[in-house]
């Protein structure tokens, strides 16, 4: 109750960036909607921001969004 | 670059294709013609010989669809996923499917089918995603011109099926410049409201990746009618415009919109016909000069009057003491001028005229 209620748009980009680690990322579907991003979210936003050559952070900052918004390839980016 | 897990490759040289529908986008043999040469870029470089069939089924099947497509893979309509395709294997192995909710062009609007085409139908072959900006199988669509395999390209797909035992010339383009290489050089460099922007062949650089301009991205997929080349550029604060020269010719950029009635020849500037290249070029705020570098020279022009000054070009070696004869890009911060030639950057103080120190060009990009 004393948590900051999240914005809409930080509940938003924190739903896009986990349909974009469940798709290309293998994370683990069923994180939507968590109050704090778990290890493995976290561990999966640093893999994708390792390829991606981008300030490895664990959160979702701007460039680490900018780079899930764009327009790309649907094939998984790691593993099957 | 990268293979799927177990190099999962076709195990014949013959592989088989078929296009089962066509995009409204474009014209029938549009479609043709993209899907064809995109496999001739990676028929070029390896053994393998593609045949296109046209009933029954092929190892690599081809078609357009929107949402759920039937692969329990959905595309998300406009924008987003552009297209997948399946690693070498049986049924639906090697099949590539392109989102029809996108807008399919043979130029640089929207979605350039060939250059996806050619993405799309590595995978079809064997090659996952390469974290090389520069490489056609990075996952972020990017519109190139030219050829499209990188030199990380063909070793990934050469390291499945080897080489074309014939070979015909190619020209891989470069892979991106890797950041912190101490040998790193640069083409040009210009302020872009606020931000420093540095060109190194194809891409374009920005030490604080911003919100729109990633760390680092390739010229023409944010200004396709720029040539993938840049000799030299400036920002004119003024007038908000950024100039871009390539050869005997200079582009003007609003942002990220060309203005019209650009290219222009750059002896527009007062500069005499055997000017053939612009080295580098700055702007001084101060002084609302913009210099011109040209081999061991320089000049000056008057923003405000739209004028050559008299009295160049003059020789750098003797207006900048300390700075080398030849000068490769240039930027003007608070009072210091920057040069970069090779792989220094001279910091030259404008009030105090001489070079104050000498840092790795690449110290600019926070290395």
């Amino acid at each position: 109750s004393s948590a900051r209620p999240l914005e809409s748009e930080d509940v938003g980009n924190r739903l896009l960036a986990e349909k974009y680690l469940q798709r290309f990322y293998g994370a683990p579907a069923g994180l939507q909607g968590r109050s704090t991003p778990s290890d493995s979210f976290q561990d999966k936003i640093k893999q994708m921001q390792r390829f991606f050559r981008l300030e490895v952070t664990g959160n979702i900052d701007d460039n680490t969004l900018d780079v899930m918004k764009q327009a790309r390839c649907g094939v998984p980016d790691i593993g099957e | 670059y990268n293979h799927f897990p177990r190099n999962l490759k076709w195990q014949n040289t013959n592989v088989t294709f078929r296009i089962l529908n066509y995009t409204p986008d474009l014209k029938k043999s549009d479609v043709d013609k993209a899907i064809r040469r995109a496999l001739n870029l990676w028929s070029a470089v390896t053994p393998l010989i593609f045949k296109k069939l046209h009933k029954g089924n092929a190892d690599i099947m081809i078609s357009f669809g929107s949402r759920e497509h039937g692969d329990y893979n959905p595309f998300d309509g406009p924008d987003g996923l552009l297209a997948h395709a399946y690693p070498p294997g049986q049924g639906i192995g090697g099949d590539t499917h392109f989102d029809e909710d996108e807008h399919w062009t043979k130029d640089s609007s929207a979605y350039n089918l060939f250059v996806v085409a050619a993405h799309e139908l590595g995978h079809a072959l064997g090659m996952s995603h390469s974290s090389d900006p520069g490489a056609l199988m990075y996952p972020i669509y990017t519109y190139a011109t030219g050829y499209l395999l990188s030199e990380d390209d063909i070793e990934g797909i050469q390291d499945l099926y080897g080489p074309n035992p014939n070979p015909k010339k190619v020209k891989p383009r470069p892979d991106a410049p890797k950041k912190c290489d101490p040998t790193l050089s640069f083409d040009a460099a210009t302020e872009l409201r606020g931000e420093t922007i540095i060109f190194k062949d194809r891409y374009c650089r920005s030490p604080m990746s911003s919100v729109n301009a990633p760390c680092m991205f390739i010229i023409a997929s944010t200004w396709p009618s720029l040539p993938n080349k840049v000799d030299a550029s400036y920002e004119n604060p003024e007038k908000d415009l950024v100039i871009i020269f390539s050869g005997i010719k200079m582009w003007a950029l609003n942002g990220y919109n060309l203005v019209d009635g650009y290219p222009k020849y750059i002896h527009k500037l007062g500069l005499p016909k055997s000017v053939r290249k612009i080295d580098a070029a700055v702007n001084i705020k101060d002084t609302g000069k913009t210099l011109l570098f040209t081999d061991e020279e320089y000049w000056s022009y008057d923003e405000a009057a739209g004028t050559m000054d008299s009295g160049y070009p003059r020789s750098i070696e003797d207006d900048f003491p300390g700075m080398d004869d030849e000068v490769d890009a240039a930027v003007y911060h608070y009072g210091q001028l920057y040069f970069f030639h090779d792989h220094l950057q001279y910091e030259y103080s404008y009030s105090s005229k001489k070079v104050i120190r000498i840092l790795r060009a690449n110290s600019i990009l926070n290395c």
